[in-house]
């Protein structure tokens, strides 16, 4: 049974048989696709393109949702308006040859909305920048290391926040390249930072500490498993 | 001479009812939906002279006249899927990532000769 096993398992397009040690809830975004498939529309039955992944507008057959391999790093001490710093590394090497990445999502995942900024014209600032090549981390500055990738500013943060990272995810595609991103949320410095720092650090964090996790979603396309069907004959 | 035996209907050529169960083959700790699906399969006979409802390409009706002339050198023409469909799978794989992918060809809904 193995060879033959491991024979449909290739035709498949797995290597090898999986064997889950710990494994994550599934999204919720999967569910929806995958349960919007099992039941084709009664208006259009048997026309669904399954190698199109409508809820994103993007050509794909395959959808995987990457979990979060990085770790947290903390360079502030408590005094800082730092609030959260963190490695993040997605393993995309599993996409195969041949397969066309047509879409990479980042997804940060707090516990909660937040309702209050951080305090009286404060705002949280959110900053991802590519991690450094082991050559540059042994820099002095964390700003002549790292390169930011994109920057955002929230008054209150949501529970889920979206960042389009399909160009990155395609340079990930070379695995010299992926050394993953660094991900920072800090309080915006200011008026009133010094009242900030008089308080306990918890406190002009909230909302931020309750940050739960960063996932990759990534679609992408085997062309050769996309070929129209045969026709009646 | 050629001779003409009359089939059963249930014989011919259709596709037969086939329930693929993951977890009868070991895989429902990795795949997360569905447990299994219909996959059937095609089975049955396409006996001279082939009809409309067999579904058949010119070639078949060709070689069930010439297996209807010389059973033991030609035989009956085979009794193939000509209609499929994909399935798409939820499952983990080998870096706990969770894969929905979508495999075409997987069930068959029609056969022909």
């Amino acid at each position: 049974l193995s060879t033959r096993e491991s024979l449909l398992l290739k035709s498949l397009g797995l290597s090898a048989k999986p064997s889950p040690r710990s494994p994550a809830p599934v999204p919720s975004v999967l569910w929806r696709i995958f349960q919007k498939r099992e039941i084709p529309s009664p208006w259009s039955p048997g026309q669904e393109d399954a190698c199109r992944v409508e809820e994103f507008n993007v050509p794909g057959n395959i959808v995987r949702v990457f979990s979060d391999q990085g770790h947290f790093l903390h360079s502030g001490g408590p005094r800082t308006l730092l609030c959260l710093e963190k490695h993040l590394y997605f393993t995309l090497s599993v996409l195969e040859d041949g397969e066309q990445l047509t879409m990479a999502q980042l997804q940060l995942q707090f516990g909660h909305n937040s309702y209050r900024a951080p305090g009286p014209g404060q705002v949280f600032e959110l900053r991802l920048y590519r991690a450094p090549p082991p050559s540059l981390r042994e820099l002095p500055s964390p700003a002549a290391r790292r390169r930011l990738l994109l920057a955002q500013s929230f008054a209150q943060l949501h529970k889920l926040l979206l960042f389009n990272l399909t160009q990155v995810g395609r340079d990930w595609r070379t695995p010299s390249r992926n050394l993953g991103l660094v991900l920072e949320i800090s309080v915006s410095s200011g008026t009133g930072s010094s009242a900030l720092l008089g308080r306990p650090p918890g406190n002009f964090c909230a909302g931020a500490d309750s940050f739960l996790d960063a996932s990759l979603l990534v679609v992408s396309l085997q062309p050769g498993q996309c070929k129209a069907s045969r026709k009646k004959r | 001479s050629s001779y003409y035996a009359p089939v059963m209907p249930s014989s011919l050529c259709k596709p037969r009812r086939l329930y693929i169960s993951f977890s009868d083959v070991g895989w429902e700790n990795w795949i997360i939906a569905p447990q299994g699906y219909m996959a059937n399969y095609c089975l049955g006979e396409c006996p001279f002279p082939l009809t409309t409802e067999l579904n058949s390409t010119n070639h078949a009706i060709l070689q069930t006249m010439v297996h209807s002339l010389d059973p033991e050198g030609t035989p009956q023409p085979c009794c193939v899927p000509v209609r499929l469909s994909p399935i798409s799978v939820l499952f983990y794989d080998n870096h706990d990532n969770v894969v929905l992918r979508h495999y075409e060809d997987m069930v068959v809904d029609e056969c022909g000769c």
